[in-house]
């Protein structure tokens, strides 16, 4: 049997997302604008081009999958693992997941197939000048 | 019904690690 994995219900298929401006959109709605207009009003926080390098199964945790970025202006290597059904969010492209069916089982969000090459979302913290 | 925040959906990569 397969354990319980740990399902953050903000990717099931209509969870309510707040964006910074305050719109209430469904997950499966969202779109690049969003999180960029998001990022632009909430103050703190920047939006970062993170390109996926390299992926592939987890050396420390079986089961999981390590995803390699290079994030943002310095290309910092960056590695997460990550369940194979854990969508991110492709630049021009929409959720994408290593393992599509997957996350159409457990959370009924269609996803693309994430791949080398794919250039995700992520937040940090703004630079302060 | 829950809301959730935008930010909750996208990975905090920190790109200020050195490697």
């Amino acid at each position: 049997p397969a354990p319980a994995p740990c399902n953050p219900s903000h990717f099931m298929k209509g969870a309510i997302i707040q964006l910074a401006t305050g719109e209430l959109k469904r997950v499966e709605d969202l779109q690049t604008q969003d999180f960029v207009r998001s990022a632009e009003v909430s103050g703190g926080l920047k939006i970062d081009s993170s390109l996926v390098m390299d992926i592939r199964g987890s050396q420390q945790r079986p089961g999981l999958v390590s995803l390699h970025f290079t994030v943002g202006e310095q290309q910092s290597k960056v590695t997460i693992d990550v369940p194979p059904e854990h969508p991110f969010f492709v630049f021009g492209q929409g959720w994408s997941s290593c393992s599509p069916e997957r996350t159409a089982q457990l959370y009924g969000l269609a996803c693309h197939h994430l791949q080398v090459g794919d250039m995700c979302v992520s937040i940090t913290l703004q630079q302060q000048p | 019904v829950p809301v959730f925040p935008w930010h909750s959906l996208v990975p905090f990569l920190e790109p200020s690690q050195s490697g």
